[in-house]
């Protein structure tokens, strides 16, 4: 096991346990600036942990970044590891990342599927949904990104306990969606909030339950196009970007719609890379790549969160 | 532990409304037991499905036969997860 964050390896895939002790390192390591935070529990009972990245201040501006909200997409925790060190490493040595965190904190959740996770790693690899037990049914799990109260059982869910985008039996049935939503609301103060999945190439906004167009659409387009092209600078990988409904599909009780619905106006969802070849099996060797293209994008979001208060 | 022996991801490409109608009703059959990497929503959009090996045969002659066009993405899902969990090993060692 590595001891600090530096012997980490960074190129390849890691267990649940491994991700929650380079948390721990990386909060000694960085006392000033990184806190552990547990906001709940999952339905097994394993922590759910939020890294809090903060240089002073009460309640400040914040924004929200989680990845593995599906346990399968594994390059999504991958990413959120190299970027929360980059955070830390960035502060004090890169002037724009560093400005951010003068003004704002950044809370990552890292593994927000840890029952997923874990069980991706001992039982099926290719595991999207929680592992909580659905009454009367013998299928496992919802999926949480079907689960939130932003249109909740609208199109593009389904009510199949057995199916992949089942939405559950009511709206944050799932604690891994409840303790964010209690999370969020409680801190009544987040700016921007960014979910990481995989494996389309997307930037996305709001909406995802309805074809109908947010007041902020022009600006989140904007925004969206800024970040794909940034991203697309370091090895070329081209993105699309747009509503969520008009780029992939009609999905409803998703994480980005909730945020906006709640007041983030810059809620976005990523879809990491793939090549369309190995799906969700991404390659080690391309969590590096993925990790820093993701980065440029991410920065554009939180530098354009932090120079447009609202 | 679950095994994917012999499992295949087909990418499946619709060309037309009827052909994405076809591939939602072919998403209904749960006895297929198929997961649905990439849903039919769009002609625009590719469809990746990922598909049981007992149920190979089936899917295949069900897009064929509809002349839905698809092609192989991931030939064997498990020997995929082999090389992944061979690769963590070598990288923990």
């Amino acid at each position: 096991r590595d001891r600090n964050t530096n012997n980490f390896d960074y190129a390849s895939y890691h267990t649940l346990d491994e991700i929650y002790s380079w948390m721990d390192s990386l909060e000694a390591e960085y006392p000033d600036l990184v806190t552990k935070i547990q906001i709940g529990s999952s339905f097994e009972g394993r922590p759910i942990n939020v890294l809090k990245f903060s240089t002073g201040g009460s309640n400040r501006p914040a924004i929200w970044l989680d990845t593995g909200i599906h346990a399968r997409e594994w390059i999504t925790p991958a990413t959120g590891i190299w970027s929360a060190k980059k955070i830390a490493s960035d502060y004090g040595r890169d002037p724009s990342l560093t400005a951010i965190l003068n003004t704002m904190d950044i809370f990552f959740e890292i593994v927000t599927n840890p029952d997923g996770y874990y069980f991706t790693h001992t039982s099926n690899r290719m595991w999207r949904k929680t592992r909580s037990i659905n009454p009367g049914s013998s299928c496992v799990g919802v999926d949480p990104n079907r689960n939130w109260g932003a249109g909740f059982g609208g199109p593009g869910t389904s009510t199949n306990p057995c199916s992949e985008t089942y939405l559950g039996s009511f709206e944050h049935s799932e604690s891994e969606v409840k303790s964010i939503v209690d999370f969020i609301l409680g801190h009544g103060n987040f700016k921007a909030m960014i979910t990481i999945h995989s494996y389309s190439q997307m930037l996305m906004y709001p909406y995802g339950y309805t074809s109908t167009e947010t007041p902020n659409q022009q600006e989140l387009h904007t925004l969206a196009k800024s970040a794909v092209d940034a991203l697309a600078t370091l090895h070329g990988t081209k993105y699309s970007y747009g509503s969520m409904i008009t780029t992939i599909y009609p999905a409803s009780g998703t994480t980005a719609d909730w945020g906006y619905l709640n007041g983030i106006k810059y809620s976005f969802t990523f879809e990491l890379r793939d090549t369309g070849r190995y799906g969700f099996l991404l390659p080690a060797e391309q969590i590096i790549p993925t990790a820093q293209e993701t980065w440029l994008a991410l920065m554009k979001i939180m530098e354009h969160a932090r120079d447009n208060p609202y | 532990q679950k095994l994917f022996v012999g499992d295949q991801v087909l990418r499946v490409t619709a060309s037309s409304e009827e052909q994405i109608t076809l591939l939602k009703e072919l998403q209904d059959l749960e006895h297929l037991k198929l997961d649905f990497w990439r849903e039919p929503v769009k002609t625009a959009l590719a469809v990746d499905v990922h598909v049981p090996f007992a149920g190979l045969q089936a899917v295949k002659a069900f897009l064929e036969s509809n002349g839905i066009q698809y092609r192989v993405m991931i030939d064997d899902v498990q020997m995929l997860l082999d090389e992944e969990k061979e690769e963590m090993f070598r990288s923990r060692d």
